[in-house]
């Protein structure tokens, strides 16, 4: 095991033990500017663990997930790699330091933490929560289909044993209604950036409807800066839009929720592709699609620091 | 632990409606075990399916005779999930 978040070997997958160590390891490291929040538990009883970036009290703040999905574990070592570049870069980057000089930072870097550790120990293309649906032999919900935005339409499946399966009622699963909570409870989120893996895009509101979300020119338009930003490291082209143009009809999504809840900035990534290995990224690929999805990522922060509503 | 040898990962690309509804009708027969990595939308994206290697060969022939393409994306899945823990267990010692 590491000491230290100097030691974590950030191009390596690892085990949600060893990304819980990190964050612990990360707070104790950082203790004027990191802490950690219990949002609630899974279905299996492990925590919710939330990082808190914040430099002051009662401010507006950000909100990053990674790995809903469980199996695209470099979305995970992602928000891993993001985590420590945020505590490296305050006090240094001035477009950083001045966002969280005013904002807080919340990541959410395991957030579905069964599924993680599922696909470690018992079957690595698990995709969904593990709570059991009764009368079903198939196990778990699809939580970017359980949140309550257009719940139980098109773009989601009634059927247990679907990958894609919304579960039973909207907010079923613990680790969306401890999101949920949590998004209502601080009621100050001024933007929510969802990481999932792969095929390259930057998505906003909406995916239940093809109705235009009110700001969807200034979301365009932010959207086609940030893949802009991203592309100038490696040369990753991005598409983007709104899920429904972009990908297909998709009802309960994470995003559109916040989007009605009044968080403007809410967007969604779909991570890098090569082209041979769909989610399954070999690990020499994660530092490169942490260093560019960040650069995307700060252009969205910034826009929001700049553009307060 | 769940074994996946055999397991193929097909890019598809269909290039037309009646080709994605074909698709369509695919990914709705569960009772298959396909993994649909990306779903079937439009002729501008590709479809990524993991195939159970007990239904390798009849998803090939079916979709050869419906005309549409596709190329192995992950010749075989287990080879590279095991170079995966491989990787893991090195970095880690």
């Amino acid at each position: 095991q590491p000491r230290n978040t100097d030691g974590y070997d950030y191009a390596n997958y690892h085990t949600l033990n060893e990304i819980n160590s990190f964050i612990d390891m990360l707070v104790a490291e950082n203790p004027n500017l990191v802490s950690k929040i219990v949002i609630g538990q899974s279905y299996e009883g492990r925590p919710l663990n939330v990082l808190k970036f914040s430099t002051g009290a009662n401010r507006p703040g950000i909100w990053i997930d990674t790995g809903i999905h469980s199996r695209e574990w470099v979305t995970q070592a992602s928000g891993t790699w993001f985590a420590k570049k945020i505590v490296t870069d305050y006090g240094r980057d001035p477009a950083l330091t001045a966002i969280l000089n005013k904002m807080d930072i919340f990541l959410e870097i395991v957030t579905n933490p069964d599924g993680y550790a599922y696909t470690h120990t018992s079957n690595r293309m698990w995709r969904k929560t593990r709570k059991p649906n009764s009368g079903y032999s198939c196990v778990g919900v699809d939580p970017n289909r359980n949140w309550d935005a257009g719940f139980g339409g098109a773009g989601a499946s009634g059927y247990p044993c679907s990958e894609t399966y919304r579960g039973p009622y909207a907010n079923s699963e613990s680790e969306v209604k401890s999101i949920v909570d949590f998004v209502k409870s601080h009621g100050n989120l001024k933007a929510f950036v969802s990481i999932h893996s792969y095929s390259q895009m930057l998505l906003y509101p909406y995916g239940y409807t093809s109705t235009p979300c009110k700001d969807q020119s200034e979301l365009h338009a932010l959207a086609k800066k940030a893949i802009t930003d991203l592309a100038s490291l490696y040369g990753t082209q991005y598409t983007y839009g709104s899920i429904i143009n972009t990908i297909y009809q998709a009802s309960g999504g994470t995003i559109d929720w916040t989007y009605n809840q009044g968080i403007k900035y809410s967007y969604t990534f779909e991570l890098r592709d090569t082209g041979r290995y769909g989610f399954a990224l070999p690990a020499n690929q994660i530092i490169p699609t942490a260093q560019e999805t960040w650069l995307a990522l700060m252009a969205i922060m910034q826009h929001t620091y700049n553009n307060p509503y | 632990r769940e074994n996946f040898v055999g397991h193929q990962v097909l890019r598809i690309q269909p290039t037309n409606e009646e080709q994605i509804s074909v698709l369509r009708s695919l990914a709705e027969k569960h009772d298959l075990g396909l993994d649909f990595w990306t779903e079937p939308v439009s002729v501008t994206k590709p479809v990524d399916v993991r195939i159970p290697f007990k239904v390798l060969q009849p998803i090939k022939i079916f979709l050869l005779e419906n005309d549409i393409q596709y190329s192995i994306m992950i010749q075989d899945l287990q080879d590279l999930l095991d170079e995966e823990e491989r990787v893991m267990k090195t970095r880690s010692a």
